[in-house]
């Protein structure tokens, strides 16, 4: 499932039709109750209440349905009949967030086969999703699929999928018991044992992400993945975590070695698709989740024999990948596929840095960050100085989690410039 | 493989972008885009749509980008977020 970054701060949601569809075979009060009951859907796996609001209720609904054609004052016009079908906002305090409106062009039906029109229920289902804060799913079974995928059946019986009904109680919690959650009959059989675990994975329960103390910090296509021993958590463009829960490395990793079960550094290179994941004096190369090849040394990147990095990561201002270990790093040139000269070099060029940073991760607006146990140093775009504030917290900003109440295990960064001390060095022009 | 035609690539480029899969075009400038980046757009488009991930614009892609659908994008990036900001505003 994926979350919109966005939730309704109350517990009971008003309803309204505002508007019904022009020439459906649907009666109104047909249309009504297709509407009640897609909400109920909702609403039983999580607690949330619907409250349907007449035309004498208050003139703002939560969530206002229209039948609406062509473009109708939003972002997102109707094209006739096929195309677009319907869309909804997501929740917020805008006045129309969380209105729905269906495309009064289908052909909307109810009880007919796959094939014959539209099934206004099953539609209405995924709008109501997204009204409630769920974006698309890629799920085979969620009704949250962008694309239709004919009837669902009964609507007083219809119950989300798995995958719906976790994304809504992410946002929502989990609603009383309902008499799904009741077995009515013995299991045929046992369930299948779960997939078996890479060696050496620890046992439940899984580690606290408030701790800190990450063994990797990536940002991977926008989305800033943490890494701890065979787990991590991803955090979204929008900064929501996909899930408080970790998930297993080598789910995701395909390809991944089961042996590995730390990844001590991450990154991709800048302008480029692959992923680049470090254990020990190895990397391997991923395109997508897909391993690429063989495990590669370190050496390959001009590291010597045996050496290890503690962070990685591509600097955007020059499109360089910088290795770090200890208080030294190593410069490698992705164009020209080969290590810079000159290095290793030490770590203090990059003012207020700490050693042996847990890992280093560009953001999406160019300031990189060093991340070490529970804090993070913030370097502006294209700055080597760090913030004068740091280092901060990482779980308030990063990851949901409240402030450590000690602070940091390394002094914050001298304010003032550094004793200057003699250097063999050469400007170049960007750096 | 065959040259999809330019007006299923057209097609194609539209409705990547509509769904987030590609960054809307910058109106202040003329931009090209890479074969590579159509690429990777249409394997994650694949991906979500549970097709086989070509990276083509093959007929079982154009076909699954005719269906009938929900209007809202699949990707919720950059374009969705300029969306909201302006409706606040």
């Amino acid at each position: 499932y994926a979350l919109s970054g966005s939730i309704w701060k109350k517990r009971t949601l008003t309803w309204r039709i505002h508007s019904f569809p022009r020439s459906s075979a649907l009666s109104q009060e047909t249309v009504r109750t297709l509407m009640h009951h897609a909400l109920a859907a909702w609403g039983i796996e999580s607690g949330l209440k619907f409250r349907e609001v007449g035309s004498q209720g208050p003139p703002e609904a939560d969530i206002l349905i229209d039948f609406v054609r062509a473009y109708h004052q939003d972002s997102y016009p109707f094209d006739g009949q096929g195309g677009t079908l319907a869309h909804a906002f997501f929740p917020g305090e805008h006045p129309i967030s969380g209105d729905t409106h269906f495309d009064d062009e289908e052909i909307w039906t109810f009880g007919s086969k796959d094939g014959e029109g539209t099934d206004l229920f099953a539609v209405a289902v995924h709008e109501f999703g997204h009204a409630l804060g769920l974006g698309h799913s890629s799920a085979p079974d969620s009704i949250m699929r962008p694309f239709y995928q004919g009837p669902v059946g009964e609507p007083t019986k219809y119950r989300l999928s798995q995958d719906d009904r976790e994304g809504l109680q992410q946002l929502y919690g989990k609603g009383p018991q309902t008499p799904y959650d009741k077995p009515t009959m013995k299991p045929l059989a046992p369930p299948p044992p779960p997939p078996a675990l890479p060696p050496g994975s620890p046992s439940l329960p899984v580690p606290d992400r408030c701790d800190g103390n990450f063994d990797a910090i990536a940002n991977i296509r926008g989305e800033t993945f943490f890494f701890k021993g065979p787990w991590f958590w991803r955090l979204q463009p929008s900064g929501q975590l996909v899930s408080p829960q970790p998930a297993r490395l080598h789910r995701f990793w395909e390809g991944l070695p089961p042996q590995v079960t730390v990844i001590q550094a991450a990154y991709t290179p800048h302008r480029d698709g692959r992923i680049l994941l470090f254990s020990g004096p190895q990397f391997w190369v991923f395109r997508d989740r897909q391993l690429e090849g063989d495990a590669r040394p370190l050496a390959e990147l001009g590291l010597p024999r045996g050496e290890q990095v503690d962070a990685a990561f591509s600097w955007p201002l020059n499109g360089k990948t910088y290795l770090v270990r200890g208080h030294r790093y190593w410069r490698y040139d992705e164009a020209a596929a080969r290590p810079d000269p000159g290095y290793p070099r030490d770590l203090s060029l990059w003012e207020g840095a700490p050693p042996s940073p847990d890992d280093v991760a560009v953001s999406n607006d160019g300031a990189t960050y060093f991340f070490k146990g529970a804090h993070y140093w913030r370097f502006p775009k294209g700055s080597v100085k760090a913030d004068p504030d740091s280092p901060q917290p990482m779980g308030p900003q990063w990851l949901d989690c409240p402030a450590p109440s000690a602070g940091p295990r390394y002094p914050r960064p001298p304010k003032a410039t550094l004793k200057p001390e003699p250097c063999n060095c050469h400007c170049e022009i960007n750096q | 493989a065959p040259e999809p035609a330019a007006q299923d690539v057209s097609l194609g480029l539209d409705w990547l972008t509509r769904y987030g899969y590609l960054p809307p075009p910058d109106p202040a400038q003329a931009q090209l885009r890479s074969p590579e980046k159509l690429r990777d757009a249409i394997k994650v488009m694949q991906r979500f749509a549970g097709l086989p991930e070509t990276g083509l614009l093959d007929p079982v892609t154009m076909a699954t980008m005719h269906k009938p659908r929900c209007s809202l994008p699949d990707v919720l990036g950059v374009a969705e977020l300029v969306r909201r900001r302006r409706r606040r505003r």
